[in-house]
């Protein structure tokens, strides 16, 4: 079924 | 001192209806650009974005820049209380713990005011890269959300593949399979009804249904949507608010283990 990415990976904590 | 007026009240009221399940509790961002908000759903798997530009306001007062956390299902409780043709006004004062929310009649003859607590919230705003997106489909919402509904019915997952071809929405179950494709279809009476593909290179990603069926909860907020998609990148799920801004979803795709 695939792994879930969070968003977290792909935007910078500013 | 903030004090912002918006003749067309119903624009928050749909804006809230659109993001308050898929966030609990979000700063608004309160700055001379606009009224703004990002946040992030619980699982940090989706990220919603909101812009109302300050322009979009009858009247915009805003001293000073200011956040005020919200809890967002309580906020559309009060913003359900207006009426649809109401004028809204949002208003604080600096360093209160409270916002009121006023409701005029288009007639001036019922006015409501509703002061809500604010609340601390700790969230980490996150730096959204300009992106250069290798597809952009623009297409009627209402058709996205009955893609996304119809899928949801038989599995987890959309495959949204782009090509020469169209859009492809696919998805399997334990039930089968479906494939919806949509063609770029520009010979249509009302521009808003046009499917239109602009595409650099083939994308193919994965999503999981669940979060684009919370997107689509934005759908009375524009008739049409925005899908931008790059492989390997989370696709853009706009919904454009006439002539104020925006509600942007960003939504992590799944990957093969």
């Amino acid at each position: 079924k695939g792994v879930q990415l969070n968003i977290t990976e792909f935007f910078p904590t500013t | 001192m903030l004090e912002l007026r918006l003749v067309q009240g119903s624009l928050l009221k749909k804006v809230l209806e659109s993001i308050k399940e898929l966030v609990n509790d979000a700063n608004f961002d309160c700055s001379s650009t606009g009224f703004s908000l990002q946040a992030m759903d619980s699982s940090h798997v989706a990220l919603v974005a909101l812009l109302l530009r300050s322009e979009g306001f009858e009247h915009y007062r805003c001293d000073r820049n200011l956040s005020m956390g919200m809890n967002l299902n309580n906020m559309a409780k009060m913003l359900k209380c207006a009426g649809n043709d109401d004028i809204i006004t949002i208003k604080a004062d600096d360093g209160s713990d409270t916002v009121t929310f006023m409701f005029e009649s288009p007639t001036q003859d019922k006015i409501s005011d509703f002061e809500m607590k604010l609340m601390d919230i700790d969230s980490e705003h996150l730096g959204i890269p300009e992106a250069e997106y290798d597809a952009i489909v623009r297409m009627p919402s209402a058709e996205f959300a009955r893609i996304c509904k119809d899928l949801s019915s038989i599995g987890d997952t959309v495959v949204i593949s782009v090509t020469k071809e169209g859009v492809k929405f696919s998805t399997k179950g334990d039930i089968g399979a479906a494939n919806i494709v949509c063609r770029q279809n520009t010979t249509v009476d009302k521009p808003d009804d046009a499917t239109v593909i602009e595409m650099k290179e083939p994308v193919s990603l994965q999503f999981a249904l669940r979060y684009t069926n919370f997107f689509t909860k934005a759908t009375p907020l524009s008739s049409t949507v925005t899908i931008s998609l790059s492989n390997e990148l989370p696709v853009v799920v706009e919904y454009k608010i006439a002539e104020m801004g925006y509600v942007r979803f960003y939504l992590a795709p799944k990957i093969e283990e």
